[in-house]
């Protein structure tokens, strides 16, 4: 049997206009933006505290609002990845 | 080939004489092959101003043996959201990984303690991200902190290697790799290496790892103490290089530093070999910190080696290089790399090229294999696109399939060179099949790209499996990476097919042809140094101090090359210009006569002399032959290169040409034969080769040539004497005829028919037959069987033509038997 996957209350999101624009985003549908990821231009770091913060379902409800956001051109809820140390 | 003694290198660091695989070299060693750190080193090349981080869990930045390196700017806690990348610490002490991975790469020199790192003068940091949820997030996130500060970004993780898998970067790790390479290090290339799975036990296949498995990171495999494959390594056809690590309970262990400041020698698996070749990396952007991320990529196909890895699929690929699947191009060789990086001219623009796409869906037979080809150009009518000159090949793949790991994937260029892309993983049973899987090979490297490319898809069913159920390759696409240019020089002479490597090598033309190598020497300018006259110029001061090496007659200035004359040796000439030197460098020799340094003989690293005979040690490239003093590409004939010390050295006296080991010959002298191996003594006739005795001792009296003594091992009897049952006879016996065999020069005693006493010319030419049988034409015939009526009788019956009834032929069985 294959193991669960396991989802975060981490968002990895494309946004469209700026670190300002991303703010905005955010508070509008309760996430905190924890910054750009890196380097890479217009993705940011979401966190959700209302969502579980480690399950094996994705989560429903408000990030489906966020998705119909125009300045959203993609999203997705963190997996946990399993990671061995060689 | 270090020499011990007067070129050693020694470190007050307490475990230093442990670290075996600095000390190849050294007598007693069991390691055979050179990695050649300490030969960067006293080229002077030890990491500085070179920045690496380790991505793992943490590092211990106030252990004693990594404090000095230590660089803050280099790390981060993405764990913890903080400046400080301290491993947490419990009682199990898990976190000691990044600590260890370091000390490999920068652990201080001649600090009393530990260890010494491979590059101890470089900065090391560490970025801890494996102490918590690892998300694409974390991984994008770690693998683009400060790209234009630190040079390297050493992993030595990745997904679960159980065998069953398949799993990557995802879309944030993805283009924080292309963020690295393209804009990285001022654009130059972050440096990505890469530790291959540790799945060796479980079956795994490291294609299913998409770190390893990605054009942009280094992947690197490991090697044991004796070059044996170690249990835990994986094999595929992405792995680029080599270094030693742990091996089995009897074998050499790697030291560094662990947590709580301490010392350990529990490090293993190929997490030691990647923080090795970023240390080594180090050394070369020391030397060269102009390098792209390719040119380092290119740097290590060139100068990596197999030299004594044991491998069962060590090949020649179309470009010339020798590459396996379990050790890439091979063990890494520092200081081959630093000289490389040195010269290095940065390779051409990389092009890529989807030089095929196939939708078509297809079934794969079970038991049976799936051959799809497509002939590209390359990209040829795209000046852009195109692709002369491989570097990495990428197959994308879409299958599905009821068992994963009953598949096998192969991919054949057009030079002939078979990479495996997938093996059969025993323990996936996954039904995923495969979802625009990229499969990488760097076995093309230097490959021409124009060409015939064969995908090969084997469904090999481990376990009994619904016939109904077959899998699908749905669709593939090929993707080529590299240049339109040659990248240097010498892929243009190797294009051929690719080849395994052969045991035996070819007949050479006896001594010189493959003594002296026919290049043309550069001439060295050989003008008497003058000094310029000082006539005229009356205010020249000589007041000051001159250079040490200046000698009696003064100087112009305090440096080197302004000195009048030297005390010891001067070097160079009116066109480069001259100074004075205490030592001839390599290369050169000094001539106490005329005080100069004059070059050696192309070969040659250090010599007595500039004739080709006065050679004594060799650069690389070339082998030392000890009897002749002489530095060669090839051994003549009667020599054979040895490999961990490049010498020509003896084969033994019978053999003519030998590889490997003296005994090991391939081609005998006059009057030896190659038996197994060896040459043995061809002996007279009448005499065979005793093995034992190691003489020619007398065949038994009656045969001429034999493989023994007695009289059963004959080959070839005297005259006259014929063979029957394994020995020479005079004659034959009863039953048997003297018999012709076709092809065969010995004549043979043959049976007769059955029941035949006596026959000529065949065995059914029955002339007598034994006791109780009748000769009948040719044939003997049980008297009681065939029996005749009245004579007069039988003839009627015979002129009647009667014989063809049953009832005749019974009563007159033998007229009618003659009678045919």
């Amino acid at each position: 049997l294959r193991s669960p996957t396991v989802y975060t209350n981490h968002w990895a999101v494309e946004v469209l206009g700026g670190p300002a624009e991303a703010d905005r985003v955010a508070s509008a549908h309760g996430y905190l933006n924890l910054g750009q990821i890196g380097n890479l231009e217009n993705y940011y770091h979401f966190y959700h505290s209302k969502t579980f913060k480690r399950s094996t379902f994705s989560s429903r409800g408000t990030h489906t609002f966020l998705r119909m956001d125009p300045k959203v051109k993609w999203l997705q809820q963190q997996e946990v990845k399993r990671r061995v140390k060689r | 080939h270090v020499r011990s003694d007067a070129h050693s290198i020694y470190f007050n660091d307490p475990i230093w004489s442990n670290m075996w695989y600095m000390h190849c070299g050294d007598k007693h060693s069991r390691c055979r092959s050179e990695m050649n750190v300490p030969a960067a080193w006293k080229r002077g090349y030890t990491g500085k101003n070179v920045v690496v981080t380790i991505l793992d869990d943490g590092i211990e930045r106030n252990h004693p043996d990594l404090a000095a390196n230590y660089d803050a700017y280099a790390s981060y806690d993405v764990n913890g959201n903080d400046y400080d990348p301290s491993p947490r610490y419990d009682a199990s002490n898990e976190n000691k990984h990044g600590t260890r991975c370091a000390g490999e790469v920068a652990a201080s020199a001649n600090n009393s303690y530990c260890i010494v790192g491979i590059a101890y003068n470089a900065k090391i940091g560490g970025i801890r991200m494996l102490d918590g949820d690892v998300t694409d997030v974390v991984e994008a996130k770690s693998l683009g902190i400060r790209p234009n500060y630190i040079d390297i970004y050493s992993a030595s993780w990745g997904p679960d290697d159980d065998g069953k898998t398949v799993d990557g970067p995802g879309r944030l790790a993805k283009q924080a790799f292309e963020y690295g390479i393209k804009k990285g290090r001022q654009g130059l290339g972050s440096i990505f290496v890469w530790a291959s799975g540790n799945g060796g036990r479980e079956g795994d296949y490291c294609s299913c790892d998409g770190y390893t498995n990605s054009i942009y990171t280094i992947s690197v495999s490991s090697t044991t103490e004796n070059g044996y494959k170690p249990w835990y390594l994986e094999e595929c056809a992405s792995t680029l290089a080599t270094t030693y690590s742990s091996g089995a309970f009897y074998e050499g262990k790697i030291v560094t530093t662990d947590l709580r400041q301490r010392c350990t020698d529990g490090h293993t698996g190929t997490s030691v070999s990647a923080p090795m070749v970023a240390g080594i990396i180090a050394l070369a952007l020391e030397a060269n910190n102009q390098l792209t991320w390719r040119d380092v990529q290119h740097l290590l196909v060139k100068t990596s080696r197999p030299a004594h890895l044991k491998a069962s699929d060590w090949k020649v690929n179309g470009a010339g290089h020798k590459v396996s699947h379990l050790y890439g191009f091979g063990l890494v060789d520092a200081e081959g790399i630093v000289v490389e990086a040195k010269k290095w001219k940065a390779v051409p623009s990389q092009h890529m090229c989807v030089a095929a796409s196939d939708k078509r869906p297809r079934i794969i037979p079970i038991e049976q294999t799936l051959r799809t080809t497509a002939l590209t150009n390359a990209c040829a009518d795209h000046f852009d696109q195109r692709v002369v000159f491989l570097e990495h090949v990428v197959v994308r793949i879409s299958i599905s399939h009821p068992r994963r790991g009953d598949l096998q994937i192969h991919l054949i260029s057009p030079s002939g060179t078979k990479s495996q892309l997938l093996a059969r993983r025993l323990l996936d049973h996954s039904n995923d099949g495969f979802t625009n899987w990229e499969f990488m090979t760097v076995h093309c490297w230097g490959e021409k790209a124009e060409g015939e490319w064969t995908l090969e898809v084997h469904d090999i069913p481990s376990q009994v499996r619904n016939p109904e159920k077959q899998g699908k390759l749905k669709e593939w696409s090929l993707i080529l990476y590299g240049t339109a240019e040659h990248p240097y020089n010498t892929f243009s002479s190797h294009q051929s097919r690719s080849r395994m490597l052969e045991i035996s090598t070819p007949e050479l033309e006896p001594s010189k042809a493959a003594l002296f190598h026919k290049q043309v020497e550069a001439t060295e300018d050989e003008e008497d140094y003058s000094a310029p006259s000082i006539q005229g110029s009356p205010n020249i001061l000589q007041t000051s101090v001159c250079h040490p090496e200046c000698g009696d007659k003064g100087c112009d200035g305090p440096k080197a090359d302004q000195c009048l004359n030297c005390i010891h040796y001067s070097l160079g000439s009116i066109k480069t210009g001259r100074k004075c030197v205490n030592i001839c460098p390599l290369g050169y020799f000094g001539d106490s006569i005329s005080k100069r340094c004059r070059r050696c003989s192309r070969g040659c690293e250090t010599c007595i002399g500039r004739s080709q005979n006065q050679c004594l040690s060799c650069r690389r490239g070339f082998y030392y032959h000890q009897e002749l003093n002489t530095c060669v590409t090839l051994c003549p004939a009667g020599f054979y290169e040895d490999e961990s010390q490049k010498y020509c050295f003896k084969c033994h006296p019978n053999c003519k040409k030998c590889v490997d080991e003296p005994e090991k010959c391939t081609i005998c002298k006059e009057g030896f034969s190659l038996a197994g191996g060896s040459c043995i003594l061809d002996c007279a006739p009448g005499t065979y080769f005793n093995s034992e005795l190691i003489k020619c001792e007398k065949c038994h009296s009656t045969c001429q040539t034999c493989v023994g003594p007695g009289k059963e091992e004959c080959i070839y009897c005297v005259n006259n004497f014929k063979i029957h049952e394994k020995k020479c006879v005079p004659g034959c016996n009863e039953g048997f005829y003297f018999a012709k065999v076709p092809g065969f020069l010995q004549k043979v005693c043959a049976r007769c028919e059955e029941n035949c006493l006596h026959c000529e010319g065949s065995s059914k030419n029955c002339v007598k037959c034994k006791a109780g049988f009748m000769l009948v034409g040719n044939t003997c015939i049980a008297n009681d069987t065939c029996s005749n009526a009245a004579e007069m009788f039988c003839e009627m019956v015979k002129s009647n033509n009667l014989c063809e009834r049953k009832l005749f032929t019974q009563l007159c069985c033998r007229t009618c038997l003659l009678a045919g």
